[in-house]
């Protein structure tokens, strides 16, 4: 099972962070965090790390590419061509190992999933975030998160959904649509599923950090005012995209496939 | 006493909730939010609103000058030439009007103080932020406070300062120094003195709403996982940022007519 998630967004909005806790891995041991004056210089630079690991008993091959600087620097737009272009270079490898002479073990690098974090501190999509994703939204799954959720009081947090949701469909952005139960599934799992529907955008927080709290290890950020557990359903969204991303991995992938793939082909051979 | 403050920040970052708390006052009744298109259309706009306030029996005419759009269009430099310019055509006015013939009561309109507002969510300041205050530190009093600090646990937070204060020096900054009490000050107030130049960048939290607390009525931020009080000093700089304001408006004032006045005035006479 291979599996590949870009994680976009402006730097210290916790991806890191989050990829970490949610695939339990350390991805990121020796990462190189660049100082105010590189960023200005540097364009978006994507660099893609693989780690096996095992969900429910099925070993995947998670690639994780990271989008370094992105939001950056001073100039908009070429945040995001980077971006497309990688994801347009995948299909391209894609393509012509299928068109090749081996057809039976192709290695699949094409993006699966997008995780598009969006900063809590303003009040919904930013101009360079509406871009992006109107950009890219024909060419990967894009599941938009609320990083950094803990910055947020409820009243906020119910508010900057809707105003996401709202500008979303405004601008016909067409993020992934997490697909209904089959109907003959049981009826918790349905459940569960219309639940993960509803609260999209995640709203994510985050920690690398555990600490005991009656005898159990509680993944949190701790605050002078309070421990903010990260698995705690009425602070943040956390299991649930952790759930989402395990229960429908392979619609993730059938989708990237069948439409993304397909439509990258079909433009191709058009010219 | 006439006294004008200039708010510098993303949008977003509670610039009017601080303000509001500050100063006691809602300046921005009628405030337009702009739409993210709206954002990605404009440049810098920039808003005065005057109000008169007392301070400790001093009456005080206090004009805030808002920069709407400060870091939202995706062109970089845009951003601080027009604070720059309006800085310098406020320094113009007071020097044509000191040159005129009614010289006794000239409005002084000279921005003494610049809120600079950075996100608690980058580890330290930003390329942009750099280059905005390298752009403008020998025109006035620059003040860094850390926006939405509830975002920080502790360590963070010593650790923002200590990289904020590290990215200044290096990049030569010259940030507004809180000056020495007079010697002959009673010793309290040299402590405090000395306790407000220590917590230099201020790390503000701010809130528009008030809850009961036993009997008390306290401004603060109402998360599921607790009550995070503005005016605690464990949690937040506000009431720190607040008296120095108070206790140096004399020396703010002072520093912007004797240097960044007489910068202005000395360059223009040259040419
Ligand atoms: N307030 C808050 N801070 C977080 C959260 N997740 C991570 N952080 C902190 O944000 C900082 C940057 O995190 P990192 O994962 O390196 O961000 P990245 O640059 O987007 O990969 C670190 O100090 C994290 O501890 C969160 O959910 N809430
Ligand atoms: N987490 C957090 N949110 C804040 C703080 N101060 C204000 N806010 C919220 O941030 C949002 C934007 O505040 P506003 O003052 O309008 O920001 P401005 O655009 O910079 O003027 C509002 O929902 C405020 O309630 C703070 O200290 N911490």
């Amino acid at each position: 099972f291979e599996f590949t998630v870009m994680v976009v967004g402006e730097s210290g909005l916790g991806k890191a962070t989050l990829i970490n806790n949610l695939f339990l891995t350390d991805l990121y041991p020796e990462r190189h965090i660049p100082t105010a004056q590189e960023k200005l210089r540097q364009s978006v630079k994507i660099d893609a790390s693989t780690v096996e690991i095992e969900e429910r008993g099925v070993k995947v091959r998670l690639t994780i590419v990271d989008t370094l600087g992105y939001g950056d620097n001073l100039n908009g737009t070429e945040n995001y061509k980077s971006l497309s272009n990688y994801i347009d270079n995948q299909f391209e490898r894609y393509l012509k190992d299928e068109s090749g002479l081996n057809r039976r073990n192709i290695a699949d690098n094409r993006i699966h999933c997008l995780l598009y974090f969006i900063s809590s501190f303003t009040r919904g999509l930013k101009p360079l975030d509406i871009e992006c994703m109107k950009a890219l939204h024909h060419k990967v799954n894009i599941v938009p998160i609320i990083a950094k959720a803990d910055a947020l009081t409820t009243i906020e947090l119910i508010r900057m959904k809707q105003t996401i949701l709202q500008q979303i469909h405004d601008n016909h952005i067409e993020i992934y649509q997490i697909p209904d139960c089959d109907s003959d599934e049981d009826e918790e799992l349905k459940e569960k599923n219309l639940e993960l529907k509803k609260c999209i955008p995640f709203a994510i927080i985050s920690s690398e950090r555990t600490y005991e709290v009656g005898g159990k290890h509680i993944q949190g950020r701790m605050y002078p005012w309070g421990l903010v557990e990260v698995e705690n359903n009425n602070y943040s969204d956390f299991l649930k995209l952790r759930s989402m991303l395990i229960i429908h991995m392979q619609d993730l992938q059938e989708v990237t496939h069948e439409v993304y793939y397909e439509n990258y082909r079909s433009n191709k051979l058009q010219l």
